[in-house]
C-alpha cells in the first residue's frame, strides 16, 4: 500500500540522521532496533552531541536547523573520536 | 581549535608530499597550484616546510578516489563528503584522499579544491574539526576567495601548538569570527532586505529577522559568492527590490541572491568626483526616495528617481546630522536613521533633524 508522504519523509529523515551520526558522531549501529532500553536513546544522545558542536538548539530531535546542518557538504573525518 | 586525540605529530618539520594522480575537472596547472597554495596556509605560519616529490613515498600523498578505495572510509558520490584525510604518521597517515565525483573547481562554482585542500591538510598535520565556524578546520564546507583567504586566528593558534610559532619576523595574525554580543563588536557596513538587517563585518554578515530573537552567523559567500570580503557601505533600493554595495572605488547591485551583470561599476557613474575613492557608509530615505552617501566628514545625496546626485553636496555632515563623527555604517529603519561609529550607535530623527538616542552598536542582537 503507497506509503504516505510524510511517514516516507519520515523514513528519509531517520535515514539521513542515523547515517550522519553513525559517519562523524561515532553512533553505534542498533543491533536490536526493536528492544527498548530504559536509558537515553544513543541516537538522541548524539544528535544532542552534533547540535551542541554546531551551536545549533539542543533539542535532541532532528529540526530544520538541525537537518539544514547534515545536508551540508563536509570534510568526511568524524567530528568525534571514533 | 581541537587536537587529533593522542596528539599526533610530525616529528620533523621537513614534510614531503606526491600527488597521485590528477582530476580530469582541472588542469593539472591548476591543481598542482591549489596543492601548493594549499600547503603555504600552514607553512606560512609555522616552521614546516613542504617539498614535492615524485615517483616514491611521501608524507602526505595526495589522490583523487571513488567510492570504495580500500580505506574503510567509502566516497559517497556527488556532494556530501567531499574528502577526508589522515592523522601525521607512517604509511596512510598524513594521507588526503578527495572524492572524485566532486565538481572540483578553481573558482566558486562546485567546490573550491584549495579550500577543501587546505582543511584536509589540517587533519594531516594532526588537527580535528574545530567548533568555530569561521575557522578553516570547521567541518562544513563553505567559499572564500582564494584571493581573499586568510587563516584565521583559531587555525594559526592550533597549528601553532603543535608545530610552534613561524620564523618569520613577524608572527602572522589572522580574522576572528564576530560575536554578536561582543561588547567590542564594529561594523563595515549595515543594510535592510526585504524586513531583516543585514550586518556586514570581514567576509561575514550576522543577518538579523525581526520575528527572531537569536541572530544568524554566515559568510557573505553563502548568499552572494560574487561579493567581496569587507563591505564598506550597503543599503536598500526597496523601490526596485535591490541593495547596493561598495567597496573601494566600485559598486555592485544585488536582486535577491543575484548581483547583476554589468557590476560592479566604477563609484563615478553615480556622480562621485574621482576625489572619492571609498564610500564609508550610505542609507536610502524611503520617503523621499534619496539616498545618503557618506565619506569622511562629508556626505553627498543622491535622487534615486533622477539617478543623478542633488546639487549643493558635499556638505559636512556634523551640520546637518550633530555630532555623529565619521559613519561606518547606517541604516534607515521606522523613519529614523541609525549611524554607527565604532562601538556608539546613533539613532536620528530626520523630522526633528536630531539626535534622540544614543545606544551600544549590538543594541539589536538582545545581549
Amino acid at each position: 500500500f503507497p506509503v504516505a508522504p510524510e511517514a516516507e519523509d519520515e523514513g528519509k529523515t531517520l535515514e539521513l540522521v542515523e547515517s550522519y551520526l553513525q559517519s562523524f558522531y561515532d553512533l553505534q549501529k542498533d543491533p536490536h532496533p526493536h528492544l527498548r532500553s530504559g536509558s537515553e536513546n544513543p541516537l538522541t544522545a548524539k544528535l544532542k552531541e552534533m547540535q551542541s558542536f554546531f551551536g545549533l538548539q539542543v533539542t535532541g530531535k532532528p529540526d530544520l536547523d538541525t537537518l539544514e546542518v547534515m545536508k551540508k557538504p563536509r570534510c568526511g573525518v568524524p567530528d568525534v573520536e571514533r | 581549535y581541537v587536537f587529533t586525540p593522542g596528539n599526533p605529530k610530525w616529528k620533523r618539520n621537513d614534510l614531503t608530499y606526491r600527488i597521485l594522480n590528477y582530476t580530469p575537472k582541472m588542469r593539472r596547472a591548476d591543481v598542482d597550484e591549489a596543492v601548493r597554495k594549499a600547503l603555504s596556509v600552514w607553512s606560512n605560519v609555522t616552521p614546516l616546510t613542504f617539498q614535492k616529490v615524485q615517483d616514491k613515498e611521501a608524507d602526505i600523498m595526495i589522490s583523487f578516489a571513488y567510492r570504495d578505495h580500500r580505506d574503510n572510509s567509502p566516497f559517497d558520490g556527488p556532494n556530501g563528503q567531499l574528502a577526508h584525510a589522515f592523522q601525521p604518521g607512517e604509511g596512510i597517515g598524513g594521507d588526503v584522499h578527495l572524492d572524485e565525483e566532486e565538481a572540483w573547481t578553481k573558482g566558486e562554482r562546485g567546490y573550491n579544491l584549495f579550500i577543501v585542500l587546505a582543511h584536509e591538510l589540517g587533519h594531516s598535520l594532526g588537527l580535528s574539526h574545530s567548533n568555530d565556524p569561521g575557522a578553516l578546520m570547521y567541518p562544513t564546507y563553505s567559499y572564500t576567495d582564494p584571493n581573499e583567504f586568510l587563516l584565521p586566528q583559531d587555525d594559526i593558534d592550533g597549528i601553532q601548538a603543535i608545530y610552534g610559532q613561524s620564523n618569520a619576523a613577524v608572527q602572522p595574525t589572522g580574522p576572528i569570527t564576530p560575536e554578536a554580543c561582543d561588547p567590542n563588536l564594529t561594523f563595515d557596513s549595515i543594510t535592510t532586505l526585504r524586513g531583516e538587517m543585514f550586518f556586514f563585518k570581514g567576509r561575514y554578515m550576522l543577518r538579523k529577522h525581526p520575528g527572531r530573537t537569536e541572530t544568524e552567523l554566515s559568510f557573505i559567500s553563502l548568499f552572494w559568492p560574487r561579493l567581496p570580503s569587507g563591505i564598506q557601505a550597503a543599503y536598500e533600493n526597496v523601490e526596485t527590490d535591490e541593495i547596493l554595495i561598495f567597496k573601494e572605488d566600485k559598486y555592485w547591485v544585488v536582486r535577491g541572491y543575484d548581483v547583476l551583470p554589468g557590476y560592479p561599476k566604477p563609484i563615478y557613474r553615480l556622480g562621485f568626483p574621482k576625489t572619492v575613492k571609498r564610500v564609508n557608509a550610505a542609507y536610502n530615505d524611503e520617503t523621499t526616495g534619496k539616498t545618503y552617501f557618506f565619506v569622511a566628514d562629508r556626505y553627498w545625496r543622491y535622487d534615486e528617481k533622477e539617478k543623478s546626485m542633488d546639487r549643493g553636496y558635499p556638505r559636512k555632515i556634523v551640520s546637518d546630522f550633530g555630532n555623529i563623527g565619521r559613519v561606518d555604517a547606517a541604516f534607515q529603519k521606522d523613519g529614523y536613521v541609525y549611524f554607527f561609529h565604532g562601538t556608539t550607535q546613533f539613532q536620528f530623527d530626520p523630522r526633528a533633524k536630531r539626535i534622540v538616542r544614543r545606544m551600544k552598536s549590538t543594541s539589536w542582537f538582545n545581549c
